[in-house]
Order: structure tokens, then sequence, then C-alpha cells
């Protein structure tokens, strides 16, 4: 069966775009078929792996606007086992533009239930805000990843965070779970990112038993350490794997990957 | 008379409040008289100088919600030479609380008019994000600040900032001026953020005798360097020069200070 994973922060520029796409690049690298769903106008995983969302004919803004669309016609083949359903410029508009329309937080869902079992993996960039996109996101999920950067600041948004998860389970996703957080630009050796981390690890045992969709969440290791061919491999329309395969980019990214996938394997 | 500068960039997490705070800072312990002032809902600026935005009585929201308020009321000393105008959780709903009143750009700087020349710089610290509160921060500013990191998908959205600022200055603010960029969180060993920060040069030459509100913008040097120190500060509700005056996020934001002063002093 098809595991649906929406990446989501409301903050900007924590790791999220980075995050989702060389972890769908180590799934499809690993064997399995793995589709990434550009949900941020801001099309950075479309641009991560080559695509132009100025020049994409169809894109999940279709999917958005119409609920006859058939979303096969939209999606592209990346590179082995790796396709993506890439973002449009335009979409930013769709959250005014469907503002009255009773089903658009679902119409991504749909769309995506549609494919059956196509895709093994199917990893959803998210925006950086709680609007239609991501909510959207999180109505088709079965989970949540967590990207953050482990900084005091980066703290006080994570409560607002689940707040949303919250209301989405309470109402159109009743069965989303929180898997957990992913540190990303992560800075192993400071005092200042160990207590962050800490303080993460003790608030999610603490939820243990609760009835509250974080109740299975952890901190996942390995954090991805800071490291500059992240930040240029984008600018080449290439993963971290392709880009810099050495890299501890994508050493933590490759490790990290065949941690969920352990999990999710043993499920 | 009073510089009135705005820190603005849609994208989240490039250093805004980091900048907005330290600089003002660095300008108090340099013996002229600064306003800080939180636009941002997430009030971390507020929070980086030790104040609770749960536990002010009166902040900018007041100013937003109402023209008659006395802005002086809100205001609270936070050291030598260092006040500051806090934000409000709440205000997040300002928007749409106020999308059907005609002066609400304008509110944020008529109340900063009524302060007359009593601060020497007003320091405004944006929201990641192009609404009321940015663009009541541009209504109010004479200049713009624009805090980026030197990395590809950063320049992605520095066109989308410059198309606001122009409506801005087509409309309700025609003097506003982008002063220029300051680099955050820079790496400045790698070939990559050398090839970012040589784009925006060429990008900012280019625009010289144009009429493009950039036209005498810069990229500033120096560029603010990684310093965890930076990142642990706000946790302690203190500034980088009380907590860690040595640290080179200390030097790096005191001679980019130094840089911004002799400018305006010269003119
Ligand atoms: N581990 C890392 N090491 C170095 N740079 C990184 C790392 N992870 C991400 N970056 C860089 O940090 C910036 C922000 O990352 P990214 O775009 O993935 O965040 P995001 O959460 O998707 O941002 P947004 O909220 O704008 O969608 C990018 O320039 C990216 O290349
Ligand atoms: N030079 C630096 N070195 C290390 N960490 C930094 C530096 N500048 C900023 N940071 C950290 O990076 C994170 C983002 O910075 P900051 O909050 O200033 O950005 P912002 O643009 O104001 O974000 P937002 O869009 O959420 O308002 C924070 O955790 C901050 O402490
Ligand atoms: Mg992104
Ligand atoms: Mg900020």
């Amino acid at each position: 069966p098809t595991r649906l994973i929406a990446l989501m922060n409301q903050k900007g520029g924590v790791g999220k775009t980075t995050t989702t796409v060389n972890l769908s690049a180590a799934f499809a690298r690993a064997g399995r078929r793995t589709l990434l769903v550009d949900l941020d106008p801001q099309a950075h995983a479309s641009l991560h792996v080559g695509v132009d969302p100025d020049g994409v004919e169809s894109s999940v803004y279709d999917v958005m606007l119409d609920p006859a669309f058939d979303v096969r016609s939209a999606i592209r083949v990346v590179s082995d086992n790796l396709s993506i359903l890439p973002a449009q410029t335009d979409m930013a508009a769709a959250e005014s533009e469907l503002s009255s329309e009773q089903d658009r937080f679902i119409r991504l869902r749909r769309a995506l239930e549609s494919l059956g079992d196509t895709y093994e993996f199917v990893m959803m960039d998210c925006p950086p805000s709680l609007g239609l996109l991501t909510i959207s996101g999180l109505a088709a999920a079965r989970e949540v990843l967590i990207p953050m950067q482990a900084h005091f600041l980066a703290l006080q948004g994570v409560g607002k965070l689940l707040e949303t998860v919250t209301l989405v389970t309470g109402g159109i996703n009743p069965r989303l779970l929180v898997s957990g957080v992913i540190l990303c630009a992560h800075d192993p050796g400071t005092m200042h990112a160990r207590e962050v981390v800490s303080d993460l690890d003790q608030f999610f045992d603490s939820a243990r038993g609760k009835q509250v969709p974080w109740r299975h969440a952890r901190v996942y290791r390995p954090a991805i350490r800071r490291n500059i061919k992240l930040a240029e491999c984008p600018s080449y329309g290439r993963t971290i794997f392709d880009y810099a395969p050495e890299a501890s980019g994508a050493v933590d990214y490759a490790a990290l990957a065949g941690v969920l996938l352990a999990d999710w394997d043993a499920m």
C-alpha cells in the first residue's frame, strides 16, 4: 500500500524542500517507486529536480482547480523510480480562487487516491504556511514529517504546527499521524543544538500513550548536518546523490532514508 | 531627522529578526537612540530582547486596530538608547480584521510620524510574508534593507520582493528606496556563496541610473558569518553584545552597523 507523507513546517527556510527532494531520491535509488509532489507556489522542489515551473503545461494547480483533471497527465519522470507532480508559480492564487469550493481541501487527496498503488512513496513538499496547499497535503497524507533546525526560535513554531495537525485530525483526516522530526542543517558540536534536541526528545516522550497525533513521534537520527553541497545542487537541477555523492549531505540523507525504510518495512 | 528602515524578506528564516535586533543594539551602543518595531505575529524580535508577547498590554496590534491609539504607551525601554514597540501573537488576525479599512496600510506610518524626532533610528522587523504587516512597514519606511542568505534558492525570491517594493513606490510610498542586501549566516569560504554574491553585485550594478527603487542598492560588507552564538542568545532574551561580545556574530554586526552609520552620517 502506498505511503503518503507530508513534509510540513510553516516556518520558512527550515529544510522542507531539501529533505523532500533528497529523501525521495534516496528511496528511488533504493529501488522504491517514489512520487515527489511539489505543493509550494515557490516551486523549489520542481526547480531542484530540473523542472521549470513556468514551463510546465500541467501541475498540482490543475488538480486543485479541476476535480475532473487526470493527475497522471501532470506527472513527469525525473529518473529511475522517481517522478514528480510539479508546482506552478500561479498557484499562489489557488487559495482565493477556491475559497468557496466545499471540497477544496480534499481534491489533492482524491487525485492521489486515483493513482492506487502506482507509487510506493508519495512525498509532499509543503509551503511555509498553514493555508490551502499545506492543509491539502495534510488531508492527503497518512503521516507527517517535520523538518526543522535545532534553534531556540525554531521551537517557538512547533506548538502552532501541532495545533494545525490536531485541527486536521479532528476533522478531515482522523488517522493522520506525526511520525517525527527531521533535524536539518544541524551543527552537531554545539551545546545549544543538543539542548534543543533534548527538549524535543522529552516533549515526544511525554506524549506517549496520550490521545494526540504525535504520540508515536520522535526525533529521527541521524540529523542532517549542514553541508554547502546541499545548497549548491538545486542550482544544477540535481539531487545530492548526482551532484556530490560522497558529501556528508548525501551520507546523511541516505542514512536517514535507510532508517525510515527500515521503520516502514517493519510495520 | 529620523531614519525609518524596514528589514524585509518574504522568505522565512533568512535572518531578518537576528539582523534587526543586533543592528538596533549596535546603534544603541554607539549612542544613537533606536526604536525596534516588531511587525511579526511570531514576535521573535520581542522574545529576542526579553519581552513576552503574550504578556504585553499594548503593542503594534493596538496601532493597527485603533488610529487614535497613542503609540508611546506601547513602547518599552530595553536598555540604554534602545526601545521596542513589541508585537502581540494575536495580531495574525489583523489582516482579516482590517480588510475593509481604507487607511489600514498607513496606520503604522502615522503612529511613527507622531513620534517626531524622538528616535534617530526606527528599525522595523517584518514577517515572512507580503501581507498587511509587511506592507505597513514598507509604507512607513524611507529605506529597505534585505537580509538574505547567499544560496541559489534564496535568489529565487528576490524578484518577487523587488516587485512588491515597486508596487509600494508606485502607490503609497513613492520615495521608498532599497538601500541594499545584508548577507546573513554566511559561509565565506564556499564557491557557491561567492557566485551568488557576484550575481547580486552584478544585478545591482546594472540597476544604476535606472528608474527603479533599488538603483542605489548594493550588497553590504561585511557579510554576517554563521555563528551559533547568534542562534543561542534569543533563548536568553539578550542581544549578541550582552551574550557573547567577543563572538564573530558581535564583531560582524558591529562592523556592519559602523558601515551603515558612516553611510548615513555622510548623507
Ligand atoms: N543541511 C543543509 N546544509 C546546508 N544548506 C542547507 C541544508 N538544508 C537546507 N539548506 C539550504 O537552506 C535553504 C533553505 O532550505 P529549504 O529550501 O530546503 O527550506 P524550506 O523549508 O523548503 O524553505 P521554504 O520554507 O522557503 O520552502 C536553502 O538554500 C537550502 O539549499
Ligand atoms: N549568522 C547566523 N549564524 C547562526 N544562526 C543564525 C544566524 N542568523 C540567524 N540565525 C538563526 O537562524 C534562524 C533564522 O533567523 P531569523 O529568525 O533571524 O530569520 P527571520 O528571517 O527573521 O525568520 P522569520 O522569517 O521566521 O521571521 C534563527 O534560529 C536564528 O537564530
Ligand atoms: Mg521549500
Ligand atoms: Mg523573524
